[in-house]
């Protein structure tokens, strides 16, 4: 059950890419998640769309439901409100970016059913 | 100064075998 957030969310956080390129948490980009995947030899960059958001069963929490990959697969996440996820052409967003601001200092656009996350899965599931 | 890899940013959301 989620009680805190990882401290690489943090502005200012230095996040090393596939290629070795280091770049600070609140700068990355779209492609730099597309091509750091590409370089890797067992992730593989999936697109999530956000199909519904609940209230989680701990305070502070919520259910966000996606759906996974071309096939749309049903995968139901709980994270803090505040948990931050990176929506394709637009960047970090999070239920309550209000909370993510206060609490990471990392700017951030709300949440919304219908954006479409990065995620990962492994190539070999594949 | 502790430098994370790019994906510890992204959740694994990887859909289960079953059903």
């Amino acid at each position: 059950s989620p009680t805190t957030l990882p401290p690489f969310f943090m502005r200012g956080s230095i996040i090393q890419l596939a290629d070795g390129e280091l770049k600070r948490v609140e700068d990355l980009k779209t492609e730099d998640f597309i091509q750091s995947a590409e370089i890797s030899s067992e992730l593989k960059i999936d697109s999530s769309t956000v199909e519904r958001i609940d209230t989680g069963q701990t305070p502070n929490a919520v259910i966000i439901q996606f759906g996974v990959g071309e096939h749309k697969a049903q995968v139901c996440v709980e994270v803090l409100l505040e948990y931050p996820f990176f929506v394709f052409g637009q960047g970090w967003s999070s239920c309550c970016p209000d909370r993510t601001t206060q609490l990471l200092e990392l700017s951030c656009a709300k949440l919304c059913v219908g954006d479409v996350c990065v995620s990962l899965t492994l190539r070999s599931l594949r | 100064v502790p430098v994370f890899p790019w994906h510890s940013l992204v959740p694994f959301l990887a859909p289960t075998q079953s059903d």
